[in-house]
């Protein structure tokens, strides 16, 4: 399994369509203070089923939706697309989707089909990607891992088991 | 699932001590199940030791020694199961010069089976990424991506 | 008491307002005291507003942001009623070079009635102080205080 | 007021007697991970009299005395002197002391002879200097200021008022 592509529009800072391509080895993402870079990574765990607005920084789960700046209003919808090659030689293309509006509807979406929240999971765990405290680190939070209460280290060795 | 959790515990552990060894160039670190408990309820204690010095709470580690050994442990979880990819925003942040060096090094040694995304500040972390993104606010408030050579990214 | 406290109350915040207008290049930051409580017991919060950008919880902001608006907020304070010393412990290290800068000639100016300790791993802020310590262990475990020159310094 | 020196003995990884010689303007604290330079700001919080080991990122207070190396057994001591200048022009020294044994006794010192806690407290009041969180910023913790409770968050203001 590999990362392809992300495509995203409304998400955050993200007013515009955009596109991030990923190939294998290390892609590192740069930029100022406050440019964008920690709400790629909240897009990630968004788009993968993320239900806590507040591990996405926000109060409600609206918060994440393009809220306008000086010159541009309030988007009313944001949509992330992940894609990602599976089966033994990578040929196999999935796309995970998912959709939020202002009015609080969600969809998910998978190859372009609506689909459950379930069903996303189903499909992240087929993939052996684990839980998120297992392939997202947080920025601020690689210490959490040691301060982390012992029943809940656990969590990440049985996770790998 | 007892015996599974065991085998796990065991080989995640001895991978920690050896990663732990690469990282801080010697000394020791391990995971121990906290005795009192069943195997299958106990929670995990870690202690971690850099060559030279005598152990302490992890509590008294410094804050790149915290980052370090964190990374360790995860790099050891690693090697028992890769994960297809790992996003890190700004785990590099507190390293100093020569652990930012030993830490790019087992990143690329990892690479080969796990795709990394790193969120950074640091030249030599960006230097060791095959791909690199720029991400701008030239309109404020508004983020756009720019793919950038290395040469553009240092000037940020 | 009462008159005491709205005094610096209002003093501080439009101290934090410039402050944060000087760090940021502009935006608007100020702190409310919660409507609903006696001015003698209430709570206070913090409102901090990027240029160029909405308005967002504090929580949204990213974590240079942070580190930022937490330093304006310190500043106005000294301006109202200046601490003979501080220590920062790597306040630097979220900031990218841009607001390294701004905080550096931040520093310059408030350490004519401060004086000012910095641990840090930034060559740049390295460069502001007029007296450098280096701290090694060349015996591993053992802590010894060199002076050094910056030149050494940005070696490490 | 100003800070001159700082002598410290035993004090966690300064085994040996050690010196910072303090001048006015910006002092700057370098060196690789894990060398004691955090430890230095601990020192300091704990000559102006810190009572919370944890703070002190310890379990009890005796975890700040040298607790040994591979080649050097721990001591059974932590000495600690921060030399004040006071007055109008600077001319006034304050030597403010604290040592600490391993059976648990514990000694402040003002110019040398012995004191309780309570006139270094009031000394540190005189000068200004307010509470630790106005003059000492812990590694990790520029964000807190932000992150703390309403009610926190005016100690602060109240300090200064
Ligand atoms: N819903 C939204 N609409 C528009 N902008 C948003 C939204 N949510 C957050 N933002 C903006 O995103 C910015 C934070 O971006 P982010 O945390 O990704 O920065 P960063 O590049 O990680 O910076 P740093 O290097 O400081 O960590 C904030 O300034 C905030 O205003
Ligand atoms: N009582 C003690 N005796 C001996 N050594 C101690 C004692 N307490 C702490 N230490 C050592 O001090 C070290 C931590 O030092 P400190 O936190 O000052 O590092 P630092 O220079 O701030 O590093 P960083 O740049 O990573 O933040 C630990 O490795 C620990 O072993
Ligand atoms: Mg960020
Ligand atoms: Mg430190």
């Amino acid at each position: 399994l590999s990362l392809n592509r992300l495509e995203l529009v409304g998400f955050k800072s993200f007013c515009d369509k955009t596109e991030l391509i990923f190939s294998p080895g290390i892609t590192g993402i740069v930029g100022p203070n406050g440019c964008g870079k920690s709400n790629v990574s909240d897009c990630i765990a968004w788009v993968l089923g993320e239900q806590s607005a507040k591990s996405l920084r926000g109060e409600k789960m609206e918060d994440i939706i393009f809220s306008g700046t000086e010159k541009r209003g309030p988007l009313g919808m944001a949509q992330v697309a992940l894609t990602l090659k599976t089966g033994l030689t990578d040929q196999k293309e999935l796309v995970v989707g998912r959709r939020l509006f202002r009015d609080g509807e969600s969809q998910y979406f998978l190859n372009g089909s609506p689909c459950r929240l379930r069903d996303i999971q189903d499909v992240i765990f087929d993939t052996g990607m684990g839980t998120k405290s297992y392939f997202l680190i947080e920025q601020g939070r690689i210490g959490q891992i040691l301060q982390a209460k012992p029943t809940d280290r656990r969590l990440l060795i049985e996770e790998a088991a | 699932s007892r015996e599974l959790f065991k085998d796990a515990f065991e080989r995640i552990n001895s991978n920690f001590g050896e990663v732990f060894r690469v990282l801080f160039g010697g000394g020791h670190a391990e995971m121990k199940l906290m005795e009192d408990e069943d195997v299958l309820e106990a929670g995990i204690e870690i202690s971690a030791q850099p060559p030279g010095k005598k152990l302490h709470m992890l509590l008294a580690l410094s804050g790149g020694e915290k980052a370090l050994t964190a990374i360790a442990l995860l790099f050891a979880i690693f090697q028992y199961k890769p994960s297809p990819f790992c996003l890190m925003d700004e785990v590099d942040a507190p390293l100093d010069e020569t652990n930012t060096d030993r830490f790019i090094k087992l990143l690329e040694a990892y690479s080969v089976r796990t795709q990394f995304i790193l969120i950074t500040h640091n030249v030599k972390t960006m230097q060791a990424a095959s791909t690199l993104y720029g991400i701008t606010m030239q309109e404020r408030g508004v983020s756009k991506v720019v793919s950038v050579k290395l040469a553009e990214a240092v000037a940020v």
